[in-house]
């Protein structure tokens, strides 16, 4: 239990940054 | 107002002491009667090296949980965060653990920046676009009136 | 309820409470230790007492009721300990947030407000690509318009060059100068006809 506290708590910090430079990249690439 | 950091620290050293504290050595000898009869001073001896040792691998443990979570710059950290966040008493946002829902806020920046780099270059290109419109309206007419010239010159020739 | 405390795991790196667990278990088994080692000491000066009375079961028994001792004040103020710590250090307050969560507060977006900026978006790059691809036709026209107004304009150069030609032969008006020379050709024929007439 305490692993997938943890596990899940170092997603919600690192993943979206992850995700969001995916988007941004998209959309960089799009305005290109 | 003290830091966590602190407050840890105290806390603990408050924990030893008042361990240390309730293993005293009137218990310690209490508890060994017997061999305290028999070697008063041995006994003292083993309890002041007891008291020591554990002192010392309690603090040791201490140390080694710190230095391995890093915890005296985290301490520092949620501090600082604290102390920026005075103003608000209200409960702050917290994920709500649908990770789709939590996403768009992180997105939203980034497209706002989108919508706004989308409605320039359309209202560029639109402007562009009436400069052009103009031009071609303006060869349209510029065409009808060579033609209606050229039809001119061959009637008369006619 | 169990609070897993999951924000400060995602500040931290670790729950607090398995950062308590781990400090009793070292605590509770150093105190073991210790004992086992104040234990074995006192044994083995006992063994330099060949005639002592004392047994090792003794000494086993002493040993057992100063751990239970120690171990009941060791849960109770680790229990105190353990309290304030997850209270006042290991905690993040209901009213902090973290910074890489700091866009939550920002843009509290909700799922039709979301729906609502991307469908504008998507709206304007249809919008845009509807102006480029006009822009694009618009400019192919303006390219035609060129061409055919040069060809027009060649046709229009080539009536000019006409009359330029007559005017440098001296018939300054075409028209007028066809009609005279019709008019004069009709009378050279009456004159002719007359001529003929006449002889006859």
């Amino acid at each position: 239990f305490d692993e997938l506290i943890v596990e899940t708590a170092t997603k919600r910090k690192q993943w979206p940054k992850k995700i969001l430079m995916h988007a941004i990249q998209t959309m960089k690439a799009e305005q290109e | 107002t003290p830091g966590r950091a602190q407050i840890f620290a105290t806390v603990v050293d408050t924990f030893l002491e008042k361990l240390l504290a309730a293993g005293s050595y009137q218990r310690f000898a209490n508890c060994y009667r017997c061999f305290y009869e028999l070697q008063p001073e041995v006994t003292r001896s083993i309890y002041d090296q007891f008291i020591s040792q554990l002192q010392a691998s309690i603090k040791e443990e201490i140390q080694e949980v710190k230095d391995e979570g890093n915890l005296e710059a985290l301490f520092n950290s949620l501090d600082k965060i604290v102390e920026e966040t005075t103003n608000q008493e209200e409960p702050a946002w917290r994920p709500s653990g649908i990770p789709e829902e939590d996403i768009r806020s992180v997105m939203v920046p980034y497209l706002l920046k989108h919508r706004l780099y989308l409605r320039k270059i359309l209202k560029e290109k639109e402007e562009e676009n009436q400069k052009v419109a103009e031009s071609v309206l303006a060869g349209r007419d510029r065409i009808a009136e060579l033609q209606q010239l050229i039809q001119a010159r061959k009637q008369a020739w006619q | 309820s169990v609070n897993p405390m999951a924000y400060e795991a995602q500040f931290f790196g670790f729950t607090p409470q398995t950062c308590m667990l781990r400090i009793y278990i070292a605590f509770q088994d150093y105190l073991f230790e210790m004992m086992l080692v104040v234990e074995s000491v006192i044994l083995k000066k006992l063994d330099g007492f060949p005639g002592c009375k004392i047994s090792p079961f003794q000494i086993r028994k002493s040993t057992e009721k100063f751990l239970l001792f120690m171990k009941e004040h060791f849960d109770k103020l680790f229990g105190k300990m353990e309290e304030m710590l997850l209270q006042l250090v290991l905690n993040i307050p209901k009213n902090v947030l973290l910074p890489e969560d700091k866009v939550h507060e920002q843009y509290p977006y909700s799922k039709e407000q979301f729906q609502a900026l991307q469908d504008e978006i998507s709206q304007l790059q249809q919008q845009y690509r509807a102006e480029a691809s006009a822009g694009q036709a618009l400019r192919a026209e303006l390219e035609e318009q060129k061409a055919v107004q040069a060809e027009l304009e060649k046709i229009l150069q080539w009536f000019d060059g006409l009359e330029n030609i007559c005017r440098e032969h001296g018939i300054g008006n075409f028209k007028e100068s066809f009609v005279f020379l019709a008019q004069n050709s009709k009378k050279l024929q009456d004159v002719l006809k007359d001529v003929e007439e006449k002889s006859k």
